[in-house]
């Protein structure tokens, strides 16, 4: 089963 | 301070009613060049960013960069007593503690102001990398919606995979599958309708279908929507507005086995 992923994961704190 | 004109309220309206249940408080960052906002729902699964150019303004006039710090239920509240075809003028001063909201209806010589109290919202700002999506795919925003109501009915996740053929959204639930392709079409008289695929690669990507079909609440501010896939990066969702204004949504892929 596939897991939610975080959108901070992929777009960084500016 | 800032001074901005919208012909109809009706924009407003509806950006702030597709939104409004991903985010709750959020920042409406004003510069010389647009309002822009940027907002993560709660659960950093999905961001909002939404900008209105200058442009979509006549006239717009912001002296200072001001973050409005807005509660969107509350902002729903007053944006209720604009009519669709109102004249919407947002004002507020540098330092502001509120927000002013004017509508006018030339026609029967109504003038409505509301005040609306700010908050102070440290919001964190993330940075979208430029990226050159694998598949970009254009369609009806009303067909996008509609695959999504229907695929939620079986299952909380739906794949999509694109290929030069098409594009495929497809769920398996406890009742059953269920999958929808969509190749691409073109109506000359119709160009509205046009399913349209750019590919680079074929894409394959999992995704919530309770977040797609809260973006789809957008649906009435464009008739088409952009979808931009690549693998293992969020999905763009978007939504053009007049005078190159946008409101886009960015959903984080299911990821793992």
């Amino acid at each position: 089963k596939k897991g939610q992923g975080s959108i901070m994961s992929f777009f960084g704190k500016k | 301070m800032l001074e901005a004109r919208l012909e109809q309220a009706d924009l407003l309206k509806k950006v702030v009613d597709a939104i409004k249940d991903l985010v709750q408080d959020c920042n409406f960052d004003c510069n010389d060049s647009g309002v822009a906002l940027q907002a993560m729902d709660n659960s950093h699964v999905a961001l909002v960013s939404m900008m209105l150019k200058a442009e979509s303004f006549s006239p717009y006039r912001c002296d200072r960069n001001v973050a409005l710090g807005v509660n969107l239920t509350s902002l729903t509240k007053v944006l209720r007593a604009a009519q669709n075809e109102d004249i919407l003028t947002l004002k507020a001063e540098d330092a502001p503690d509120v927000l002013n909201l004017v509508f006018e209806n030339t026609d029967s010589d109504r003038l409505s102001e509301y005040d609306l109290k700010l908050m102070d919202i440290d919001q964190e700002h993330l940075g979208i990398p430029d990226t050159e999506y694998a598949a970009t795919i254009s369609l009806p925003s009303v067909e996008f919606r509609r695959i999504c109501v229907d695929l939620m009915a079986l299952s909380e996740s739906v794949s999509i995979e694109t290929s030069k053929d098409g594009i495929k959204f497809s769920c398996a639930g406890d009742i059953g599958n269920g999958a929808v392709t969509l190749r691409p079409n073109t109506n000359v008289e119709k160009p509205d309708q046009n399913v349209e695929i750019e590919l680079t690669e074929p894409v394959a990507l999992t995704f919530s279908l309770k977040y797609l079909v809260n973006f789809c609440k957008a649906a009435g501010l464009s008739k088409t929507v952009k979808l931009c896939l690549s693998n293992e990066v969020p999905l763009l969702v978007e939504y053009a507005l007049a005078g190159s204004s946008y409101l886009r949504f960015y959903l984080a892929p299911k990821i793992g086995d």
